[in-house]
């Protein structure tokens, strides 16, 4: 997989998604 | 001769991994094999593995005999209302769930065995028009059920003696949701598959709704059976029981697909097809770790190896039943087969 499939890449993406969501 | 007839049809430049019939049992007083399972069971000190086989109005307990054989430990005896699955719960001992209902879930019920009282118990967890279910670790189970307005995904936490009060709800998507899976390494992180062919991404710990991301149109009705996070991607092994078939992948019954939770886009890893020659679609299976098992509609059992995307050993249709019923034990070293008549066939892998 490269980044140009997937878009940028975060390996901390759970805390990330977590921070945006609404709770 | 029965291990002859059963021996599995190894294919091709793959004899190193096989399956070796180890033992079989059969419940003389049912007739139908509904789910087959594995569950840590204590008594007097000593702790094994034991296998649970349900069948429609009943559930038993089996434990290992000497040479290979097994023993009927309990058979807890249900309602009315059909048994429909077993629903394991991993890390735990002495303690099993149940789904009771017709054509969908309608309740669930918690089976136990007290060491304290040296009983077998069981009560009732959940009512509703419950869509799926799955056991968590740490004695928890999650749910998705609907009403006529909305849907709700719940926890249960479970305690020894039935389901405990505090409970969580997590934030439900728009469409249903049909299937859960943890992810592994992430102890907050649950995925699932809706009705609409997306996989949902839920924080565990706030309950919050993460990230909802399409599968792609190829593949209707996808299943989700095991996800783990890897290098700031989630990977997420799905079944295709209405995958069309193509001349690139064949007829894929498991997928591995790489999403970018950020940018919610995907590739395939991975397809296991079965091998030119094998006719048949996916039925149901189980994934652990990478072993994949699946019952085809040729009434054929097969076993891929996820990372190689091959499909490693066979069990043709046995004459006298259809394979009904593939599960792996706790460990994907040991694969549960059940046929039509409710005999259970257990194989080292």
């Amino acid at each position: 997989c490269s980044e140009s499939d997937l878009g940028p890449i975060s390996l901390n993406w759970f805390e990330e998604l977590s921070a945006e969501a609404p709770s | 001769d029965v291990a002859g007839r059963l021996t599995p049809v190894l294919l091709d430049g793959l004899r190193e991994e096989s399956l070796q019939l180890v033992s079989k049992l059969k419940d003389s007083s049912s007739s139908c094999a509904v789910d087959v399972s594995t569950m840590w069971w204590e008594a007097a000190g000593s702790r094994g593995l034991c296998v649970v086989t349900a069948c429609e109005s009943s559930v038993s307990l089996w434990k290992p005999l000497a040479s290979d054989r097994w023993g009927k430990v309990y058979t807890w005896q249900l309602g009315e209302i059909p048994v429909i699955q077993i629903v394991p719960l991993p890390d735990t001992c002495n303690l099993v769930c149940i789904a009771l209902g017709d054509l969908e879930i309608g309740e669930i019920r918690l089976l136990l065995y007290s060491s304290e009282n040296d009983a077998f118990k069981q009560s009732l967890v959940k009512t509703g028009n419950i869509k799926a279910v799955l056991g968590l670790k740490d004695r928890r189970l999650v749910s998705s059920s609907r009403t006529m307005q909305e849907q709700q995904v719940e926890i249960v936490s479970l305690s020894e003696t039935g389901r405990s009060k505090d409970g969580q709800t997590l934030m439900p998507p728009e469409e249903t949701v049909l299937a859960f899976a943890e992810v592994e390494g992430m102890r907050d992180a649950l995925v699932g598959t809706t009705a609409v062919n997306s996989i949902v991404v839920w924080n565990l710990k706030t309950g919050q709704l993460l990230k909802k991301m399409h599968v792609g149109y190829s593949y209707p009705a996808s299943i989700c059976h095991r996800a783990y996070s890897d290098s700031g991607l989630l990977f997420v092994v799905l079944s295709h029981p209405h995958a069309k078939e193509s001349e690139s992948c064949g007829n894929p019954a498991f997928r591995v697909i790489a999403f970018n939770p950020k940018t919610a886009r995907s590739v395939g890893v991975m397809f296991s097809s079965l091998p030119p020659g094998h006719a048949g679609r996916y039925l149901e299976g189980d994934v652990k770790d990478a072993s994949a098992v699946a019952v085809l509609t040729s009434g054929a059992v097969a076993v891929w190896d996820l990372l190689l995307g091959r499909c490693t050993a066979l069990l043709p249709p046995d004459p006298e039943g259809s394979w009904a019923l593939a599960r792996w034990a706790t460990t994907s070293a040991c694969l549960l087969a059940g046929q039509q008549d409710g005999t259970v066939c257990l194989y080292r892998y």
